[in-house]
């Protein structure tokens, strides 16, 4: 499904400085499987999903999806495809402040043109299937008025809004619960058992445990990369 | 040293629609401890630091620090105690973005009328003390240039500026690998065994196991109140 062959990133600061954020990253990831990318706080994890989600383009290297090599799309081309193949799901959640809860789970599927009712609907079902508590009233809280883990399980919601083919997820439960980040992996263990790809950064190993293979990097490279049962 | 009683917060959405994040608190935190407050996400956590912190007012009840009433003090008043006396790691770190990392831990120093060369060293050792990687070249990265995890340690960092009397932090190891929430966690302890108050919102079993007392929050309300060894 995704390749990724001496992916390099490199991040310049100006004044001769440069961050090499990934050093060489090469691995394929098969439709349908669920990969943990695992390693310590500043490893490049968030860069290597960003670049994989098709949200920032790598330095050197290629990144071929269902056989079209990313570097050979537009903009526009890239934009389209995530809108309809990709769920991000971001560390920091990125939400937008001036929507409520609803309305930022409804963006992804203004995009993909999905009619007005529908889209309310949906959104309102994906609110409760990430548990959020109370979901008729916080539906139309703004993300400041939510708690941490409520936002966290928002933009959970949002990244299933298009139901798409392709899961991605950076820390996801971190805000969470046990019992709260249970449901959710749930949720993702089910749309992988329905056939959805699923890619999740984490950095605690009872989420990476969820997955059939860890992928673990460190210092922008790739030390370890074991398949479980 | 800081004692709530029956404190309450009503969070008014207008059109008849309340939201009763704390429905009654009451509780006192001695000098010197080293307090956990866990809970399930939305239960009250941030809502109910952020009050004990000064950042926020209660809709009713009362909060006593050092024998004098919260209520009694005006905002100017607040504002100065909390700068000297509280070191506060936000959920989201609430860094900001056009500040580097350096200036960032400044801040409170800043506020305090601390010389700049003392600030700048202060700052520099903070970031060294929190683990961040690559101290030197990070410490002028701005929040945006900086990872999940970096980010957070440069939120703990600002709250220790000032060398405060109590901190409070609100899930401070979300987004760190095992030895480097460690490395976070064993400075809260040689901090409290120096005499600091320490108090942690986690919902992390793991590090709420740190604390020598667990109050758990469920519904705005505390239904578990247990001190360990
Ligand atoms: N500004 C606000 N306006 C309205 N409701 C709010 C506001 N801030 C928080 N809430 C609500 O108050 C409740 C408690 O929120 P709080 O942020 O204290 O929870 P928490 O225990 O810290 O959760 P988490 O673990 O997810 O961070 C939640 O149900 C939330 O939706
Ligand atoms: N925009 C940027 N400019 C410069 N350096 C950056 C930028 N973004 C990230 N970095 C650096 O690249 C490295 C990898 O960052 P990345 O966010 O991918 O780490 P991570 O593994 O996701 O960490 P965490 O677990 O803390 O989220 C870090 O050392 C970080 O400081
Ligand atoms: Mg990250
Ligand atoms: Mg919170």
């Amino acid at each position: 499904l995704l390749e990724l062959k001496n992916v390099k990133k490199i991040y310049d600061m100006g004044r001769d400085i440069q961050v090499e954020a990934l050093k060489g990253v090469s691995f394929s990831i098969e439709e349908g499987s669920y990969t943990a990318i695992m390693g310590h706080s500043g490893s490049g994890k968030s860069t290597l999903l960003q670049i994989m989600g098709c949200l920032d383009r790598a330095t050197s290297g290629d990144i071929i999806i269902k056989g079209t090599a990313v570097k050979d799309m537009n903009d526009f081309q890239l934009a389209k495809f995530r809108n309809k193949t990709i769920g991000f799901v971001f560390q920091s959640f990125n939400l937008i402040g001036n929507l409520t809860a609803i309305e930022n789970v409804e963006l992804p599927m203004i995009y993909a043109g999905v009619p007005r009712a529908e889209r309310r609907k949906r959104a309102m079902e994906l609110l409760k299937l990430v548990g959020l508590e109370e979901p008729e009233e916080r539906a139309f809280h703004r993300p400041n008025q939510l708690s941490g883990g409520q936002q966290q399980r928002v933009a959970i919601a949002r990244a299933l809004a298009n139901d798409p083919a392709v899961i991605l997820a950076d820390e996801p439960t971190g805000n969470l619960a046990t019992n709260q980040w249970r449901r959710i992996l749930d949720i993702f263990k089910r749309l992988n058992e329905s056939g959805k790809t699923i890619i999740i950064v984490t950095h605690d190993p009872l989420v990476g445990q969820e997955a059939t293979r860890i992928i673990t990097l460190e210092d922008g490279a790739i030390i370890k990369d074991e398949r479980i049962r």
